[in-house]
């Protein structure tokens, strides 16, 4: 079936529309497969079992256009100075999905082989637009030091002298000299 | 403060407080939660040695101590609200888990979704207070997300009005729950009820394993960790075998079924409440691996801000790593991926509980699709979070390796959420029989509604214009 569409990048509800799509096809896809292979078979469960590939990856589109959609509809609701930064970030992971399904999409001309080199270099250019945010944007999950359990992501970023520090308190470093050094190493080197 | 770290904040074109509201739900529940967290991280009770240093046994007494004195600060503290709980214990487990979890987050939760009235009335004060410590014995060595082939028996003795419970094979003994090898003194275990001569499936059932007092198990049951795993070294994962193990015949859960004194068996309204508490759990996955993954993008994405690394023109000052166009591709779609299963993690919360409460009414309308929804999206978020920890973990280079970046114990304890609570391949298959029994809906001329209403426009279920 060909699915009637015109992909806009720049619009979460088209955007939305494309997952729907995808999640749509594969379903018709898996169920007419699971039908043709009832009408070869005794047993419906056998026709299962031998659809289930198809089965899991209409389970998987029709999740990831829930992910999608629900996204979409939070970006409904913000405020304007987190509109910008939300809708960078949904435009990222949806156009994402896209370039790494690509297949999905491209069979059954969801979207277009254009399209698709559109999307990917939509992606290189969020890359830059969310640099300069990334920092910020994880300091709002607002996990602290001791929540994180990281050296290297503390929230002051003073990784190396707090790395030293770290390596010193391991069990192993309580001795200067380990005891199995005189049990096992010392006899030997004295027999050299 | 790193002056590198110090120059990102700076240059940030919004406030992340704002986000951070968001994220919580409300700027007062952010208060609240901060509130919480500064009352553990300043209390002497919750400073311990860096787990990483602890030998396994070390670390399951250091669990178990700090378990203790949490019931104990939250009574003091006048925690009870949930959220307020899971801040409360998120906070001080940091990337470990605790031996009594499972009695908050399956036990209770069985009790009360599944209990009556006045079986509530008998194990919910205890078990909120640590006399009773429960866990959730359902996966069983040789058996796991297929629940109809789980081996133990429940059989009804008419005559003494007890359920005698058995382990029946080797491969029937219960493996893995959490908290059963050396923590807890009762299991809800879920059994294949047999009376009066017939299996009526899978029931839930309290089973006191170990003495109160003395802790030590009980006759008839044998039970101990199941030794060293990949993670949650913490936790004693434990077995459970049970050789012809009597309990009375009000042990059975029997909110919705229930087994009359002489054996007649009333069934429920619907086999899927059994499901009940597994349905609740994989909502609540979903938001853990939005949480997990939110951890492993801010220490990848805050070290790669501040570790400078080779060149990008020749003779300038190493650039700081996150300037590499490769290294926002591997950190970037994982960071707004973690955005996404936030919002996702708290629709499933607010829906769960929308359709807890009308299911409590009576209306199961929502239930398929709600257990199709949360058996997917678990198995969804897991597997993508999974992946994008482990993205995380080398977007580190070496130090990513060590425990002293954290992303080796976020990564062990998050992982085995693609396995547990319902294999996520058995997931996946489980919503394609929603979606498949919704197609065959449509084409039979009904319109579907929810989050698969996109079925009723297939352009293969319209009508096809027959040639005349």
């Amino acid at each position: 079936a060909v699915w009637p569409t015109v992909m806009d990048i720049n619009s979460p509800d088209s955007l939305t529309e494309i997952y729907k799509l995808r999640a749509a096809r594969l379903i018709d896809i898996a169920a007419k497969n699971l039908q043709a292979e009832v009408s070869h078979r005794q047993s419906r469960e056998e026709a299962w079992n031998l659809t289930s590939v198809d089965l899991v990856r209409a389970s998987e589109a029709h999740c990831h256009y829930v992910v999608v959609k629900l996204f979409a509809d939070k970006l409904k609701i913000q405020e304007k100075s987190l509109q910008a930064v939300l809708r960078n970030l949904f435009f990222l992971y949806s156009l994402y999905g896209i370039s790494q399904k690509a297949g999905d999409f491209l069979q059954g001309n969801i979207v277009t082989g254009s399209q698709i080199t559109q999307v990917n270099q939509r992606l290189l250019e969020l890359l830059t637009v969310i640099r300069p945010n990334a920092v910020a944007l994880v300091d709002a999950f607002d996990f602290k030091d001791e929540t994180l359990g990281s050296v290297l992501g503390r929230y002051d970023g003073n990784v190396y002298e707090n790395l030293f520090e770290w390596a010193k308190k391991s069990p192993l470093n309580k001795t200067e000299v380990h005891e199995s050094y005189y049990k096992h190493l010392k006899p030997l080197q004295s027999k050299l | 403060m790193n002056p590198d770290l110090r120059r990102e904040r700076a240059a940030a074109t919004f406030d992340p407080e704002l986000i951070t509201h968001l994220l919580d739900g409300c700027p007062e529940k952010t208060r609240r939660r901060r509130e919480i967290e500064n009352m553990i991280l300043n209390d002497p009770d919750f400073q311990h040695e860096d787990y990483n240093f602890l030998t396994r046994s070390e670390r399951y007494e250091v669990a178990v101590r700090k378990s203790a004195s949490m019931v104990k600060k939250m009574r003091e503290f006048g925690i009870a609200d949930p959220d307020e709980i899971m801040w409360f214990k998120k906070l001080h487990l940091v990337n470990f888990v605790e031996p009594v979890g499972l009695n908050y987050s399956m036990f209770i939760p069985t009790l009360v979704n599944q209990g009556t009235t006045a079986q509530q009335e008998k194990w919910l004060h205890p078990s909120k207070g640590l006399q009773i410590i429960g866990t959730y014995a359902q996966t069983e060595m040789g058996h796991g997300t297929h629940l109809r082939g789980l081996e133990t028996t429940a059989t009804y003795d008419p005559r003494t009005q007890e359920f005698i419970m058995n382990s029946p094979t080797v491969t029937s003994i219960k493996w893995w729950p959490g908290g059963l090898g050396k923590t807890s003194n009762h299991a809800v275990v879920l059994a294949q009820l047999i009376t009066q001569g017939k299996c009526y499936g899978l029931h839930a059932f309290i089973v006191p394993i170990r003495e109160m007092g003395t802790h030590k198990p009980l006759p008839g049951i044998t039970v101990g960790d199941i030794g060293p795993k990949f993670g949650y070294e913490e936790m004693d994962n434990g077995y459970l075998k049970m050789d012809n193990y009597r309990i009375p015949r009000e042990n059975m859960l029997m909110k919705y079924a229930q087994v009359n004194p002489d054996g007649t068996y009333v069934k429920p309204v619907s086999n899927k409440l059994t499901y009940g508490t597994m349905v609740f759990v994989r909502s609540y996955l979903v938001g853990e691996a939005a949480r997990s993954l939110s951890k492993a993008c801010t220490i990848a994405i805050r070290y790669s801000a501040v570790r400078r690394q080779s060149e990008i023109k020749p003779g300038e000052p190493e650039p700081q790593v996150l300037d590499f166009q490769t290294q926002q591709y591997k950190l970037f779609p994982v960071l707004a991926t973690a955005y996404a299963f936030q919002f996702v993690g708290s629709y499933m919360k607010e829906t769960y509980y929308r359709i807890n409460d009308s299911i409590g009414q009576g209306d199961l309308s929502e239930l398929p699709e709600l257990h199709a929804l949360t058996a997917g999206l678990k198995a969804f978020t897991t597997w993508t979070a999974n992946t994008g920890i482990e993205e995380c973990r080398l977007a580190c280079g070496g130090h990513g390796y060590s425990h002293c970046s954290g992303i080796p114990n976020i990564y062990v304890t998050f992982t085995p959420a693609c396995t547990f609570e319902g294999e996520n391949t058995v997931m996946m298959l489980q919503t394609a029989r929603f979606l498949m029994k919704s197609y065959d809906q449509v084409q039979s001329g009904k319109l579907v509604c929810g989050l698969v209403s996109y079925l009723n426009d297939l352009p293969s279920q319209r009508i096809q214009p027959q040639q005349v």
